[in-house]
């Protein structure tokens, strides 16, 4: 792969913008948080706060771990979780003037990073399917 | 990225063996899948026969989509439906011996893509993950 035509796209070009992102907030109860993932479809997505800052990001996965008890899944314990008790925090970042390359680095262990300005406001997220698109892209190029 | 190193490579240098891939078979209860889902961490796996035929995938989403009722998740019905059910048929295969660049073009898609032989017994899977690693490899060499 030549490095030096990827080293002219940034993050900001492939990412999907926030607006088109589904998330929960942080103090949503996990009874929401797990309704909002299952009739989107996505296994995990973005937590945010009141004012649109990033807070980290919730999965299925996590959810269904917690009300995970000896002899059936205690659904009845999501009423009276919240988002925040359980949300995975202090995942990898990146900004929109990134360099592509480092969404390579990102995804690797990631199937999504998120994209946030200094303020820690969110901007959208890089998902594989964009820079697997984008490579493939390069490739026959 | 120069094409011709990638074609050196193919499915089987980078698929994870059967025999590390988590599983369920076609007669399992929901109930044990869902098991199988969460203990394991996966959003989703494949589906076998007692054989070690490919027959499907489920995944979490999918499960959790037939018991979603009007009011709450229906939690009893898992012990009465099976894996055949509910799982994704119809699926996109690789061959250990096909291209890598097979396996990109089919992870675009789908997060994992199942290897299977001639007569339809289960290799293996190839990961975005592995195909991602792959590419940086050959990005910075
Ligand atoms: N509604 C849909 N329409 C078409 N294809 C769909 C789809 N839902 C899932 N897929 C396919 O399945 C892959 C895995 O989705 P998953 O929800 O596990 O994992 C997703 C999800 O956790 C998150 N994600 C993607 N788009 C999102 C969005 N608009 N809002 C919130 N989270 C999103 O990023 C992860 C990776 O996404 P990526 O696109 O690489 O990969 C997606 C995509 O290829
Ligand atoms: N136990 C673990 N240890 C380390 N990292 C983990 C992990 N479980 C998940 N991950 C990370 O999360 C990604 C998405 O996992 P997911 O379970 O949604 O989606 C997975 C899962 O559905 C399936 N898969 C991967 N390995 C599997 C295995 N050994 N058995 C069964 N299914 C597997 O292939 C999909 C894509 O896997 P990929 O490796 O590209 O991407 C994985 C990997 O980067």
């Amino acid at each position: 792969i030549q490095a030096n035509q990827l080293t002219a796209v940034t993050v900001g070009d492939l990412m999907i913008s926030s607006e088109k992102v589904a998330h929960v907030q942080v103090n949503n109860p996990l009874e929401h948080a797990l309704l909002v993932l299952v009739k989107s479809g996505y296994s995990a997505v973005p937590v945010l706060d009141p004012s649109y800052r990033l807070q980290g990001t919730i999965g299925k996965t996590k959810i269904l771990n917690e009300i995970l008890g000896l002899e059936r899944f205690e659904m009845e314990k999501l009423a009276h979780m919240e988002v925040k008790d359980v949300m995975n925090e202090g995942l990898p970042c990146l900004k929109k003037e990134d360099n592509i390359m480092g969404g390579l680095n990102a995804v690797i262990d990631h199937p999504f990073v998120c994209v946030v300005d200094e303020e820690g406001y969110f901007d959208g997220i890089i998902t594989r399917r964009a820079i697997l698109k984008r490579l493939k892209k390069d490739i026959y190029t």
